[in-house]
């Protein structure tokens, strides 16, 4: 069950710093020209694999409430 | 910290810790306690001995802090993150830190349990990466379990003693043997129990359950402690009754009734007027078509009339004269889409009303 945030931040800046935080997504400031699928949708599908989610690489309901369960600080994957 | 694991251990299996300060949810003594019983959970499995500094630097430095405590990792607040540790390393590796805008707690389920949090960061500091097993200690996310009856986890015991190997020392008593998660493509799985809850399908097995939603191809699987801390594992049946919005779990004379996530009422087995010779059941259904729930002991069952909440005359029966074909002792059973399925260890019957219209394995509800 999800547990409430503390925060004001829209669910997709939560999910922003969430896989910045543990799933090492950079900052994407250079326009996308060419790039077929985003760094935050590679980001979240790396992270719905690792949790057994549907593979979407879309911020869906299900991942988001994954994301706001307690956890451990510690990254998923290496640095 | 780095997820090679295979080259990030400690060179020596004698490592010292420090608790530097404490949190004001618990007492110096709890803490003190929670933190070594973490450490033993490692150094139970292993070579590893853990000793006690109270100054210097240690190889495991531990502290609660708030905020940005100064490593490049700030906490977030309350939920969130609970903790962090650095794996093994000179300077701040081994450390480990707790989020101290949490409630820690003790022995309850209220709050975030340090023994637990702890002995999982403590996995970090010996070199452990996140586990996707959803049963292992290592997992990512915090699940409450019995602090009392803790055993590791089968999935953290390979791990940690591929990097340091096993425990010398002869105990004084065996172990126990660290609980496997229960796997879906287990051709002998037996389930111990099926419910629906609120359109989605419960399928229990040991202290886990797996959860599928008609919409969804996946199902997860979970800890049922992480649902409902109260429950225990290894129950003996479960049954839905939509009307009431209530599902039932059963385990020997127990019985709870769960809204949700809430544990809404605690039950004896003969408030459902069964004969006190029924000291347990080995499975339940809901009989939306009758309003009866089934009971399942061996090889028959007991109707009870939800409206008029008494036993039905003239039961037990033999299952065999409701659902012809079923032959077996029914250790689980649910409905679905008008359908009864009747589980005979790892074997499901497929009724529609008293016809068999299949026999399935498991593996048609579970995704393997």
């Amino acid at each position: 069950r999800s547990v409430p945030l503390s925060t004001d931040m829209s669910d997709e800046e939560f999910a922003k710093n969430y896989l910045k935080e543990l799933y090492a997504m950079q900052e994407d400031n250079t326009p996308s020209f060419g790039r077929k699928v985003s760094e935050m949708s590679l980001k979240l599908s790396e992270m719905q694999e690792f949790f057994g989610l549907k593979v979407t690489g879309t911020l869906d309901a299900e991942t988001l409430e994954m994301m706001k369960q307690p956890r451990c600080g510690v990254p998923d994957v290496a640095a | 910290y780095r997820a090679d694991s295979s080259s990030n251990k400690w060179p020596t299996n004698k490592l010292t810790y420090r608790i530097e300060n404490y949190t004001p949810d618990m007492s110096v003594a709890e803490v003190d306690d929670s933190i070594q019983r973490a450490l033993q959970v490692w150094a139970r499995v292993t070579p590893l001995k853990f000793t006690r500094i109270y100054s210097g630097i240690a190889d495991i430095m531990i502290s609660f802090a708030v905020g940005d405590h100064g490593d490049g990792s700030p906490f977030d607040g309350p939920n969130g993150f609970l903790a962090h540790a650095f794996g093994p390393a000179d300077g701040l590796g081994g450390d480990t830190h707790f989020d101290d805008d949490e409630t820690f707690t003790f022995k309850s389920s209220n709050g975030y349990n340090l023994f637990l949090v702890a002995a999982h960061e403590f996995g970090h500091a010996l070199g452990l990466d996140h586990s996707t097993d959803p049963g292992a200690l290592m997992n990512a996310r915090y699940t409450y379990r019995d602090v009392d009856s803790f055993v590791l986890p089968r999935d953290d015991v390979r791990k940690i003693q591929a990097l340091y190997g096993s425990n010398p020392e002869i105990p004084d008593k065996p172990e126990p043997t660290p609980p496997p998660t229960p796997n879906a493509c287990d051709p002998r799985l037996v389930l111990d129990a099926v419910t629906g809850l609120r359109g989605e399908t419960y399928f229990f097995k040991n202290k886990f359950f797996w959860r599928s939603h008609p919409q969804m191809p996946q199902t997860e699987q979970f800890l049922i402690k992480s649902f409902w801390p109260e429950l225990p594992g290894d129950i003996d049946a479960a049954l839905e009754d939509p009307s009431a919005d209530l599902v039932y779990i059963f385990k020997g004379q127990k019985v709870w009734a769960l809204n949700g996530y809430d544990v809404v009422n605690r039950k004896s087995l003969s408030s459902f007027r069964l004969p006190a010779t029924v000291k347990k059941i080995n499975a339940a259904v809901y009989d939306e078509s009758t309003g009866k729930m089934l009971f399942f002991v061996g090889k028959s069952y007991y109707s009870f009339d939800t409206n008029n909440k008494k036993m039905d005359k003239g039961y037990p029966k033999q299952v065999e004269e409701r659902f012809p074909g079923m032959t077996g002792k029914v250790t689980a059973a649910f409905q679905n889409n008008g359908f009864t399925y009747l589980f005979s260890g790892p074997r499901v019957f497929e009724f529609n009303e008293s016809t068999l219209m299949r026999v399935l394995g498991n593996k048609h509800f579970l995704q393997c």
